[in-house]
C-alpha cells in the first residue's frame, strides 16, 4: 500500500511531466522534480521507487519513458467512472471541469432531488433524480461519486451511495459521514482550506 | 507558529462545536471529539494545548466556552478580506458559498478579463476588469486572493495579485506559482484530490 502523500506527489510529478513534453523538453533531473514540489531529490527518488525501478541517481529521467510508466502504474489507461450527487454551484463547476479526463476520470452521471433541474442537461450530461441513483450507478459501472448536496442532507444521500455499490466517495460537505468501510471517504473542506491559509499572514 | 495541520484539526473541532450548540449539547469529552476527526484524545488535548489551557483530561469541555475560546484564539472576530480572480465554473460556486462568512471570510470583490462578465454581478457583487485589481484591492484593504483562471494566465495573474498587495493566494490552477517570499500560497488540486481517491480502491 502506498502511503496517499506519496500518490499525490507522484500524480503532480506526472502533470508537471506531460506539461514539459508539451514544451518539448526530453529529459529532467531529480532536482528539477524537487523543485516543482519544494521537496528534495531524495524524496522523489524514494518516491519513484515505490513505482518500479527507475533512473538512476545522478543521470536524470527520460520524460517520455518516466511519465508513461507511472500512467501505468497508477492505473491510467484504465478509465475511473464518477458520478456527483448535488448539482448545485459546486456540482455544476466540478461536472464542466475538463481536466479529470487527463488523469482518466470521467464523470458518467449527475443526479439531484430538485424538479428544476431533473432532466435538464449539464455539459452533455442529463441531470437524473436521486432516487435512480442504484440502477443508474449499476448498469453503467460506477464505482466513486462526489457529493456536493447542503450539509442537511449529506449523510442520507452518502447512504444511498453506498447502497447503490459506490466504493469511493470525495466529500465536500463539512458533514463526516458514517458508512460502512466498505466505502472510502476523502473529505475536501474549501473554508477550511481559505481560512488555513489567512493563520499565516497574520 | 502552529503547525498547518493543527490548524486545520481545530477549524475543524470549531465547526463540529458549532454544530453541537445547534443540537443543544452543552458538553464533551475529548473522545468524542477525537472520534470526529478519526484522531485519539491525547491528539485532542494536545491540538487545543496549543490554543491554551483548555478542561482537564477525563472531565471533557464546556462545549460553547471551548468554541468561543477557540474562535478568538484564531481570530475569528477579526474579518478577512478576499478576492476571487477568474469568475468561470469554480469562480462563480466560491463566490456564491455562504459558508466562508461562518469563519469570518468575506468575498469582497471578484475580477476577470472577459469583456462579457465584466461589469456583471454574481451574488450581489459587481465583476471588475482584472486591470483595476491593483487599486480594487488597496481601497478595501484586500489582503487574500482566490485564482481561478485558466493554466494559461495563472503565473500572470498571480504577479498582478502579488503587485496589488495580496499576500496570500488559494490557488486552484494546477500551475505551481513562482513568487516571491512575501506571498503565501496553498494549492488545491481537485482533480488530484479525486484521482488519490481512485487509488484507494484498485
Ligand atoms: N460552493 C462552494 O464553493 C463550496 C465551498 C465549500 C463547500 N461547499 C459545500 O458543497 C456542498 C454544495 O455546495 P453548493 O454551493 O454547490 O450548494 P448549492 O445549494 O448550490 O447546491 C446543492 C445542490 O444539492 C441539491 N440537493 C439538495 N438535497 C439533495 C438530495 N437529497 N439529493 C440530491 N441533491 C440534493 C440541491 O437541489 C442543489 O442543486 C455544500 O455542502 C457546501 O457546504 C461548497
Ligand atoms: N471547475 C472545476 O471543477 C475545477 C476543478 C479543478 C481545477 N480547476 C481549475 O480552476 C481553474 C478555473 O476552472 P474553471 O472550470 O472555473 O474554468 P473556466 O474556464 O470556467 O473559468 C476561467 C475564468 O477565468 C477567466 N480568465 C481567463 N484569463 C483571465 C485573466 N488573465 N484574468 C482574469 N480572468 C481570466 C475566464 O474569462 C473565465 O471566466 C482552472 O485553472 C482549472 O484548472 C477547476
Amino acid at each position: 500500500k502506498i502511503p496517499k502523500k506519496t500518490i499525490q506527489r507522484v500524480l503532480i510529478y506526472h502533470r508537471y511531466l506531460t506539461f514539459l513534453l508539451q514544451q518539448g523538453t526530453r529529459d529532467i533531473s531529480s532536482k528539477s522534480l524537487a523543485d516543482i514540489l519544494e521537496t528534495t531529490p531524495s524524496q522523489v527518488r524514494k518516491d519513484l521507487s515505490c513505482f518500479g525501478r527507475f533512473g538512476k541517481s545522478g543521470s536524470g529521467y527520460d520524460v517520455l519513458e518516466l511519465r508513461d510508466l507511472i500512467g501505468k502504474r497508477l492505473g491510467f489507461e484504465k478509465l475511473r467512472k464518477v458520478c456527483i450527487a448535488g448539482m448545485g454551484n459546486l456540482g455544476v463547476a466540478l461536472a464542466g471541469y475538463r481536466g479529470f479526463e487527463d488523469l482518466g476520470l470521467t464523470i458518467q452521471a449527475v443526479f439531484d432531488s430538485d424538479p428544476k433541474k431533473i432532466n435538464r442537461k449539464f455539459d452533455g450530461l442529463v441531470c437524473r433524480d436521486i432516487k435512480e441513483i442504484a440502477p443508474v450507478v449499476k448498469k453503467n459501472q460506477i464505482d466513486m461519486a462526489v457529493l456536493t448536496v447542503p450539509a442537511g442532507s449529506a449523510q442520507e444521500v452518502a447512504r444511498r451511495l453506498e447502497n447503490a455499490g459506490i466504493r469511493a466517495i470525495l466529500n465536500f460537505t463539512p458533514v463526516k459521514l458514517t458508512l460502512s468501510s466498505r466505502v472510502k471517504v476523502s473529505n475536501v473542506d474549501l473554508a477550511v482550506e481559505l481560512k488555513t491559509l489567512s493563520f499565516f499572514i497574520r
